[in-house]
């Protein structure tokens, strides 16, 4: 039911 | 030049233990402020950043940023080599130096031990993230009552769910063998000697792996309280303070989201 996110959906490279 | 020393090696040591089960290794970026690092674990759930700032030692020199790539297992065995009331003195050349030293050296000053640790080249991705986010909900509490809580109910399942509503949170769980639930509330009295505070802009409800709750667990005895930022849909905040500023371990936790 539930998927794991990621970071890199939420957080752009520096 | 960098230079370095914790007037006890307790210090490093907690905060190596708080990060050393979720990276393998990190660059170690050395500036004029402190010390810090940021690595995400190999999946990209888990986010760790901490900070050293000068203040936290007794002596800090750094003439010139620089990077000291580092495998945290085997600083973790050179660090083992000191006992608790040891001072750690941490040197290297900003010139492309291949290794940093080490000095333990006890309360008497008549035992110096003198170690070198390889250096790596590590390429590693920095992330950006917001400094200041405006979370929805903030809930801080004893760092023994967050233990408390995800080590029991991480033994039940791997989905955590955390709720904040008005002055209250509620944490949650469903595994294969059953299911549980935790309520806390707000402390009441601002004296209480153990606070829990709960501020609220917006009702929250998220999801997270418990697994990794868990480990954070890792990083209780680097702070006597702990911080929990959340903001629907978005990674998990969590904070532990050293004691006077000196730095902070934080850890950002990707959420698990609907299908």
């Amino acid at each position: 039911r539930d998927k794991q996110s990621n970071l890199k959906m939420f957080y752009g490279s520096e | 030049m960098f230079e370095a020393k914790l007037t006890e090696s307790t210090t490093i040591k907690r905060v190596l233990d708080a990060i050393k089960d979720l990276i393998q290794q990190a660059n170690f970026d050395c500036s004029a402020d402190g010390l810090s690092l940021q690595a995400m674990d190999t999946p990209h759930v888990c986010l760790t950043t901490m900070t050293l700032r000068s203040q936290a030692f007794e002596v800090y020199r750094c003439d010139r940023p620089l990077s000291m790539g580092i495998n945290l297992s085997s600083i973790s065995k050179i660090l083992k080599c000191a006992a608790s009331k040891d001072s750690v003195k941490i040197v290297a050349d900003d010139e492309g130096a291949d290794c940093a030293e080490f000095i333990f050296e006890n309360e008497s000053a008549d035992r110096i031990a003198h170690f070198e640790l390889k250096l790596m080249d590590i390429d590693s991705e920095h992330l950006s993230i917001p400094e200041d986010s405006d979370y929805q909900a903030i809930i801080s509490m004893p760092s023994a009552e967050y233990r408390r809580i995800f080590s029991d109910l991480s033994i039940i399942g791997d989905t955590i769910t955390i709720e904040i509503n008005k002055n209250t949170a509620c944490f949650s769980v469903e595994g294969d063998i059953g299911n549980g639930s935790l309520n806390l509330a707000q402390t009441d009295s601002a004296d209480e000697k153990n606070p829990v505070t709960i501020n609220v802009k917006e009702p929250v409800k998220m999801t997270f792996p418990g697994k990794y709750l868990n480990t954070f667990t890792k990083a209780v005895p680097i702070s006597e309280f702990v911080t929990l930022c959340l903001t629907d849909g978005n990674p998990l905040a969590i904070e532990f303070s050293l004691p006077d500023e000196a730095g902070f371990v934080r850890y950002f936790l990707a959420p698990k989201i609907d299908q």
